[in-house]
């Protein structure tokens, strides 16, 4: 999991 | 987005119009932790800052929004409209022990050392405990009205639901983020004591009374 992808979820 | 995810989302908004319908209807937040209310207002806010500077979906944006307004809305009515109804005097759970240690840890173990990051990551740690005061509230009293089990089983499905997303993205995507798996997991393991009893109690038309 890359830093940044988790803002794709609420 | 899968259907996990979507149908966590969807819990999760069931859960937030359950409890702002109860109170509203009843004129009433009897039974209701204003402090469990208080840090999930400091949960959206600082992991929903990034509205701000990044832009995921419109459906991404919406629900942010709608989370946000809620949450603020709930703190309305229970500490200004119905204060008169708040349960001030079981809800004694103290907010600054589930703060102090999330703010910390997420000082320590986070993806990258910036502020927005950071405060993503301390939204994620004080969301797992975020409940705390609310089962907390229902231990004290021994009880807890079937509207307000509702809530609270809506609120935990839908972290439960989040993990099977997790699950469904690292195979399907490749997709995966420890942070928010491991406080997922707490989250939800933190619900299961409760779900047994709705599940047991609740489901079969009985008040959830905790035994004495």
């Amino acid at each position: 999991g890359s830093a940044k992808s988790h803002h794709d979820e609420l | 987005m899968n259907i996990f995810r979507l149908l966590g989302d969807l819990s999760h908004l069931l859960a937030i119009i359950i409890l702002l319908v109860k109170i509203w209807k009843t004129r009433s937040c009897a039974g209701i932790s204003g402090k469990s209310q208080i840090l999930f207002a400091v949960v959206y806010t600082s992991r929903y800052l990034d509205l701000i500077n990044a832009f995921i979906s419109p459906y991404n944006t919406i629900m942010k929004i709608v989370f946000l307004a809620a949450s603020y809305g709930t703190i309305y009515l229970m500490y200004m409209k119905f204060k008169a109804t708040y349960d001030v005097n079981h809800d004694t759970f103290r907010i600054e022990f589930l703060i102090a240690p999330a703010a910390v840890l997420a000082l320590i173990v986070n993806h990258a050392f910036e502020p927005l990051e950071i405060l993503w990551t301390f939204s994620i740690y004080l969301e797992s405990v975020a409940i705390l005061p609310q089962l907390f509230l229902v231990s004290k009293t021994g009880e807890a009205e079937s509207i307000t089990s509702h809530y609270l089983f809506m609120l935990g499905s839908y972290r439960a639901l989040y993990i099977f997303n997790w699950i469904y993205r690292y195979y399907a995507e490749n997709h995966y983020d420890l942070i928010a798996i491991v406080a997922g997991i707490v989250q939800t393991v933190l619900y299961c004591d409760f779900f047994y009893l709705y599940i047991t109690k609740v489901l079969k038309g009985k008040k959830l009374q905790l035994p004495a």
